[in-house]
């Protein structure tokens, strides 16, 4: 464990804290995508199966079920708590074009061709592009609130602090997942657009505007 | 590459 690693975790962490808050605060989810919910709850299920079999520590357990847990309780809230105020009309993204081809990428392109291992590789390939749903949603309702932008920016930093983690694991272990790193890398850029606006804009107490 | 035994990162 790494200070860049526990940092990533940390924002992580506090990312889906901020989503769930604000949905059951203003017990709406207007503007949250359930698309992109559903695939990251896909992704944790899928990397997560090892809670059965392997134990790593502590606080990986702990991790792993926390995010488990709030993958699926955002989507209760958005899918049926607070389904009226779901903004179905503008989470339009279809995420079987970004599930089928997670899908063979990790049949082909994988460390080991076991079951764990398939599922763990298909869950970062699917992890790198479960944001676009959400992207695309605020590009399309050309804005998003501002906790929904600290929400985003708190859940891109989580992978760009993972890019920090694994520089230094190869510098000071020789340590290193080219799967992991290529599609962190991919994931984190996906997030720069966003956080140039929110650098630029929501810091200073101005609405994210995207271009629609 | 390296051939995880096991994935230690979440």
């Amino acid at each position: 464990m790494n200070v860049f690693r526990l940092l990533g975790d940390l924002s992580h962490l506090i990312a889906v804290i901020i989503l769930l808050q604000k949905i059951w605060h203003t017990r709406s989810c207007a503007g949250i995508s359930g698309k992109s919910q559903v695939l990251f709850a896909l992704v944790y299920t899928a990397r997560y199966l090892d809670l059965v079999s392997t134990y790593v520590s502590l606080y990986n357990t702990f991790m792993k079920v926390i995010f488990l847990i709030s993958s699926y309780a955002t989507i209760y809230f958005i899918y049926m708590k607070f389904r009226a105020t779901y903004d179905r009309n503008h989470d339009t993204f279809r995420i079987e074009f970004l599930i089928l081809p997670s899908v063979l990428l990790a049949l082909l392109i994988n460390h080991q061709f076991s079951f764990l291992e398939v599922l763990w590789t298909f869950s970062i390939y699917l992890e790198s592009v479960a944001i676009l749903p959400q992207l695309f949603m605020v590009s399309k309702t050309g804005e998003a609130e501002s906790i929904t932008s600290h929400y985003l920016f708190a859940l891109g930093s989580y992978r760009g602090l993972y890019i920090f983690n694994w520089i230094y694991r190869y510098w000071s272990e020789q340590h290193y997942d080219i799967i992991a790193i290529v599609a962190g890398v991919v994931q984190t850029v996906l997030y720069c657009d966003f956080f140039y606006l929110y650098v630029t804009k929501v810091l200073k107490g101005k609405k994210l505007q995207l271009p629609a | 590459p390296q051939v995880e035994e096991s994935h230690d990162e979440l």
